[in-house]
């Protein structure tokens, strides 16, 4: 009853290894690594970004995994936009107080 | 004499047991001297734990009013923030790791134990003083250290801090000066209530002759992990969080500001002081943003002059 | 390193730096000039 979670576990450890250095990878090298076929490695994949244990996207046409969140330059972005509303804010505030 | 420190005396140990210096003076512990292997150990341990607060307990013995920790192992248990005696779960753990020791002829006792707080500094919460007071308690002598392993790898240097606490009621003769550190947005109201039922003690490390021989034979090694990472690119999610705790103070501070103006006749001068202290506390925590991302960017712009400059 | 790649990735970092030094700066301005307001509105008794 269990071996199935059990191999999808295992198969989950060994895949996050594999893809951890990379930020683009083609399916049918996972597939090669793992010795699983491609539509089964896919499936996996699909499981795991919805379940945010994998951050990127699959590029069916060229068979790729782009592993790395692009979101992840846009924290900062958003980060030093916060920081330059607020210093906007206090810089008129200290101005009225002139007045 | 360097390794003399790693011998221990049992006969001495016992007699500071049955004198107990420390139970008429609660300022009696100054120092702390930390051993190469603790801190490695430790520090490893809390960057293993990622942003999850983990513990550990350190081994060693009483020299004076100084402690000495020859060694620290990891318990079995995480986010050390988020429960009240999270230490319960690792009972069993530390008792049998307590007494299998004594069986492999490792004499020294727990004197203490460490836990992280990845990103927001090195001091005792509400939680920690608590545990701290119990072990104090219960258990001296006693010691308790924190380590940030986030602020480690972006200051390029160990962020520790090691503390023992007050009895309750305890008012102790001088104000503590403590070095001034950032302290996020959403952690302050928790420092603020506590810092002053403890105090930090002076951390020194120590190491052995074949400590010293086996980091030698690394030498190599760290310089080339040096110069292939890259803390700049790491680090991108703490410094994001960092500015972004900063937004928040400055719109607190802003808007205190603003208040403060409005009702100008009736705020008291104290208060005015404050605010203004606000602001000066802000201005440091940017400033010390800004050099942390300085220094980062100068090890990058001086690799690529370095290495990338090189013409054939 | 030479590729395009790299010089776009690191310039921008380059210029994420330069761009928080910059808000630094401003904010440590921010702050000076409030003390200087306060101490010429407390001089000059301007509530």
């Amino acid at each position: 009853n269990y071996i199935e979670d059990l191999l999808k576990n295992v198969r989950t450890q060994v895949l996050l290894k594999l893809i951890k250095p990379y930020t683009k990878i083609q399916i049918p090298f996972i597939s090669k690594e793992l010795n699983m076929p491609k539509k089964d490695i896919e499936e996996l994949l699909v499981s795991l970004i919805l379940d945010n244990r994998i951050h990127g996207h699959i590029d069916q046409v060229n068979r790729l995994l782009e592993h790395g969140d692009r979101l992840k330059g846009i924290e900062k972005s958003t980060a030093i936009d916060k920081w330059n509303t607020q210093l906007t804010t206090l810089y008129q505030t200290v101005c009225h107080q002139v007045c | 004499s360097s390794d003399s420190i790693f011998f221990y005396d049992e006969a001495a140990q016992a007699r500071f047991q049955r004198e107990q210096p420390w139970a008429d003076n609660p300022d009696y512990f100054k120092r702390v001297k930390i051993s190469a292997l603790a801190l490695l150990k430790m520090v490893v341990h809390a960057r293993s734990g990622g942003t999850i607060e983990v513990m550990g307990l350190m081994q060693g013995k009483i020299d004076g009013d100084a402690f000495i920790v020859m060694d620290a192992f990891a318990l079995p248990v995480e986010g050390t923030e988020t429960r009240v005696n999270a230490q319960a779960d690792a009972n069993e753990y530390m008792v049998e790791y307590s007494q299998t020791n004594k069986l492999v002829g490792r004499l020294e006792n727990v004197v203490g134990w460490y836990h992280s707080h990845p990103g927001y500094g090195c001091w005792l919460s509400g939680i920690d003083v608590s545990t701290q007071l119990l072990n104090q308690r219960f258990q001296e002598p006693f010691l308790a250290v924190v380590i940030d392993p986030t602020r480690t790898v972006s200051a390029g240097k160990v962020e520790i801090g090691a503390f023992r606490t007050y009895p309750r009621g305890y008012q102790p003769p001088d104000e503590p000066v403590s070095e001034y550190q950032t302290i996020p947005l959403s952690k302050i109201d928790d420092f603020g209530v506590h810092c002053k039922q403890y105090y930090a003690l002076d951390i020194t490390y120590f190491k052995s002759s074949l400590d010293c021989h086996l980091l030698d034979l690394l030498w190599n090694k760290y310089w080339v992990n040096t110069l292939s990472s890259s803390p700049l690119l790491g680090s991108g999610d703490y410094v994001a969080g960092q500015i972004s705790d900063l937004a928040e103070k400055i719109e607190r501070a802003e808007s205190q500001l603003a208040h403060s103006h409005l009702g100008s006749f009736i705020v008291a001068p104290q208060k005015k002081n404050e605010e203004e202290s606000q602001l000066t506390k802000i201005t440091r925590d940017s400033a010390k943003i800004t050099v942390e991302q300085v220094h980062l960017l100068m090890s990058q712009v001086i690799k690529d002059i370095l290495f990338n400059s090189v013409r054939l | 390193i030479e590729s395009e790649k790299f010089q776009d990735d690191f310039l921008m970092e380059y210029n994420d730096t330069l761009l928080v030094t910059y808000l630094a700066m401003f904010t440590n301005c921010s702050s000076t000039m409030n003390e200087l307001v306060d101490k010429f509105n407390t001089a000059y008794d301007r509530h």
